[in-house]
């Protein structure tokens, strides 16, 4: 299903996106 | 994480894209990140796009935290 697959997707690129926001918090490298 | 940490984080992250202290994130600001994370600004394209549920081009506090708590939880929390 071409939309679970998006979301999948989606859910990656946040996933990425908090974590930067969290290393960048904590100035982890 | 207390509740109270995750809403502490919540604003502590909102701010940093709403660096103008707007009370909203615009695609624009989204974009400005590009320099400051390690992420492409297609992703933050895809990013600003995937928490603007009402697709109104203004991310709120409210939507940023419900996509911040699918990230913790899996599932959105407004």
């Amino acid at each position: 299903d071409p939309n679970m697959k998006g979301g999948a997707a989606n859910e990656g690129v946040l996933a990425n996106f908090f974590n930067s926001l969290l290393s960048k918090k904590t100035g982890a490298p | 994480i207390g509740q109270s940490t995750i809403l502490e984080k919540t604003h502590e992250f909102f701010q940093m894209c709403d660096t103008e202290n707007k009370g909203f994130i615009t695609r624009r600001d989204m974009q400005r990140l590009n320099s400051e994370l390690p992420l492409s600004a297609e992703e933050l394209e895809n990013v600003f796009d995937t928490l603007d549920s009402d697709r109104n081009g203004y991310l709120t506090l409210n939507e940023f935290s419900s996509g911040f708590s699918e990230f913790l939880f899996g599932r959105k929390i407004s």
